[in-house]
C-alpha cells in the first residue's frame, strides 16, 4: 500500500499545474524516500525531473516500490475540485489498478474522495550526472516569468547572457528586438527579491523561449528560480517545492546552424 | 540560422 498525506493540498496542485504543460502524462516512481519523477516534452527537447522527500509529506507509507502511471492532465482536473485549504491524501491500495485522491477540508465537515485509473505507460530515463554549472542566476521567480512572457513577444528564442555584473535576456524577430538586463543586487530588504550571480565563466546560451514559460507554469511553487548554466549545456531551472523538494526542468540549448 | 538541440546529444539513456 501507498499513502501520503499532505495538510497544505495546494501545493500539490501547484507541482501538477507546474508539470502539465510539458507533460501530460507521466510515471511517478514511489518508494520509501518519497516520490520522484522524470518525464521528457514530446520532443525531447525539454526535461522534468520532480522530487518530492517523504519527510515532507505529514504521514507517508510505502511498503514496496511502484511505478504508477498517471495522466497529469485528468489529475489536475481533479484537483481543480479541491478547496483552498483541503488537506490532501494520496493512496494506491495493494492490487489496484486506481490512484485514490481524498480531500479533507479544514473544520472537517467536507471529505471528497476521486479515483484515477492507473496507466502503462512506456518510460525513457535520461541520466543526468551532477553538473558544475559555470553559473547560476538566482532571481525572484515573478520576474522570470514575467521576462519570459515578454521576450515571447519578440521572437522564437531568448538569449541569456550572464556575467558577475549581471545577466541579460534578448530576443530578436520580425518585429523587432529588445533586451532586459538586471544587475546583482548590492542590498535587499528582503532575500526573495535579491537577484544573484554565482559565476566561474561567462556563459551565452540561446534556447528556445515557449518552453521557458512552460517551466514558469511551475512559479507559484517559489519566490525563488536558480536557472544553472555551463556553454554547451542543458539549462537546468529549478523551483524550490518548499523544504521537502524540488522541481528542475532540463531545456537543451540551440546552436548555430 | 538557429538550430534546436534534443537532450539526447548531452545526456544518455538508462
Amino acid at each position: 500500500m501507498f499513502e501520503a498525506r499532505l495538510a497544505q493540498g495546494s501545493i500539490f496542485a501547484k507541482v501538477i499545474e507546474g508539470l502539465r504543460e510539458l507533460v501530460t502524462e507521466a510515471t511517478w516512481e514511489c518508494s520509501g524516500n518519497g516520490i520522484t519523477l522524470q518525464a521528457m516534452d514530446s520532443s525531447h527537447v525539454a526535461l522534468v525531473s520532480l522530487v518530492l522527500r517523504s519527510d515532507g509529506f505529514e504521514t507517508y507509507r510505502c511498503d514496496r516500490n511502484m511505478s504508477l502511471g498517471i495522466s497529469l492532465t485528468s489529475m489536475s482536473k481533479v484537483l481543480k475540485m479541491m478547496g483552498k485549504d483541503d488537506t490532501l491524501t494520496i493512496r494506491v491500495n495493494d492490487d489496484s489498478d486506481a490512484i485514490v485522491l481524498s480531500m479533507e477540508s479544514q473544520n472537517q465537515e467536507e471529505f471528497a474522495e476521486y479515483e484515477l485509473r492507473l496507466m502503462d505507460l512506456d518510460s525513457e530515463h535520461l541520466g543526468i550526472p551532477d553538473t558544475d554549472y559555470s553559473c547560476v542566476v538566482k532571481m525572484p521567480s515573478t520576474k522570470f516569468s514575467r521576462i519570459c512572457r515578454d521576450m515571447a513577444i519578440l521572437g522564437d528564442s531568448v538569449t541569456i547572457c550572464s556575467t558577475k555584473d549581471g545577466v541579460k535576456f534578448g530576443a530578436k524577430g520580425d518585429v523587432g528586438q529588445g533586451s532586459i538586463r538586471l544587475n546583482q543586487s548590492t542590498n535587499v530588504d528582503k532575500e526573495e527579491d535579491a537577484v544573484s550571480i554565482e559565476l566561474r565563466e561567462a556563459v551565452a546560451l540561446t534556447f528556445a523561449v515557449r518552453y521557458l514559460n512552460m517551466f514558469c507554469k511551475a512559479a507559484p511553487l517559489s519566490n525563488q528560480v536558480n536557472l544553472s548554466m555551463s556553454e554547451d549545456t542543458p539549462l537546468m531551472c529549478e523551483f524550490k517545492v518548499g523544504d521537502m523538494g524540488h522541481i528542475r526542468f532540463y531545456l537543451a540549448p540551440k546552436i548555430e546552424d | 540560422k538557429q538550430q534546436q538541440q534534443t537532450l539526447s546529444s548531452f545526456y544518455h539513456y538508462g
